[in-house]
């Protein structure tokens, strides 16, 4: 799976998500990520969120919805997908990551799995990373 | 407000071999797509560029490069979505197209629908204009070993990996190869 998310200088918000699905899977089978608030959510008003990881999980909790909301209480994007994350692995054992962009520019790449690739771009610097802590 | 963009190339297994490749795209992707915010263009745009240089990127699974479901096919799905308008489009189960992204936004900016799946998606991508490609140029050789490997049931020896150390064995036998 791959996405992204993005705030222009406008202060409009975008997201979008795109993937083979999952490994073997079932002929016909449809994951999380056509589906709005699960595979992708941006409103102006709060941010935007793309997943990866197990799509079952990630439809299960409403996964990018489910952030935007804590964001919606006031939580910065970290917290809200550390906690969503956290939500998604104990309630129904999901394993998987977010990047999520809020409303000010503020932004995250947060993952339950061991590793995930992100980048993003901010004031004309690059920054990435791959395991857990970077 | 200064723009800012990021992109990710998916939490599930990524070998050692294919570290440097993966971790090399999702930078590519990102300064694309922050070309585009920089020149005023819109976080739109932007999201929808950094998802087609991913799924041009055969590192990644989605567009050329997919995972093959059981009978060996590429079906993909895909989505985008406009936060000042809450406006979004989707595909899935779509086959034959190099970049459903794009198909999503079209389905987003010409359809009064928020998503088309299978036979009907690719009927709109037609009508569309969207080129066909061959089923076999969104296959490759990792894809294909990947499936192969996974046909016979708890023959993933690499699976740990994706999940780390301390995950339980029942936990990796329930969860076995559904990271989309």
């Amino acid at each position: 799976t791959v996405g992204a998310v993005a705030i222009d200088s406008q202060g409009n918000v975008a997201s979008a998500t795109s993937t083979g699905g999952m490994l073997n899977k079932m002929a016909g089978r449809v994951g999380d990520t056509p589906c709005v608030g699960c595979g992708a959510y941006a409103d102006n008003l709060f941010g935007a969120a793309s997943p990866t990881g197990h799509g079952e999980a990630i439809m299960k909790v409403t996964l990018c919805r489910l952030i935007l909301f804590h964001m919606e209480q006031g939580m910065s994007p970290e917290k809200a997908a550390d906690t969503a994350l956290e939500y998604m692995k104990t309630r129904v054992q999901g394993i998987g990551g977010v990047i999520v962009v809020n409303s000010s520019g503020d932004w995250v790449a947060r993952f339950t799995s061991e590793k995930m690739p992100w980048a993003a771009v901010k004031n004309d610097q690059l920054h990435y990373g791959f395991y857990k802590g970077e | 407000m200064l723009p800012v963009i990021v992109v990710h190339g998916g939490a599930g297994l990524v070998g050692a071999e294919r570290l440097e490749g993966s971790c090399r795209g999702v930078q590519e992707a990102a300064l694309a797509a922050y070309r585009i915010l920089q020149q005023g263009g819109s976080a739109l745009d932007a999201v929808e560029e950094a998802v087609v240089k991913m799924e041009d990127n055969p590192m990644y699974n989605a567009g050329c490069g997919s995972v093959l479901n059981e009978l060996g096919e590429v079906e993909m799905d895909a989505i985008i979505m406009d936060g000042k308008t809450l406006a979004s489009g989707a595909v899935s189960a779509v086959r034959g197209i190099a970049n459903p992204i794009k198909l999503s936004r079209l389905v987003m900016e010409k359809t009064q629908h928020l998503c088309l799946t299978a036979e009907g998606a690719s009927r709109f991508a037609k009508a569309m204009g969207v080129p066909e490609v061959e089923e076999e140029s969104l296959k490759t050789d990792y894809s294909r070993k990947r499936w192969v490997e996974n046909l016979a049931p708890g023959s993933n020896p690499v699976e740990s990996q994706m999940y780390g150390k301390s995950v339980s064995v029942s936990f990796l036998n329930q969860n076995r190869g559904k990271m989309g």
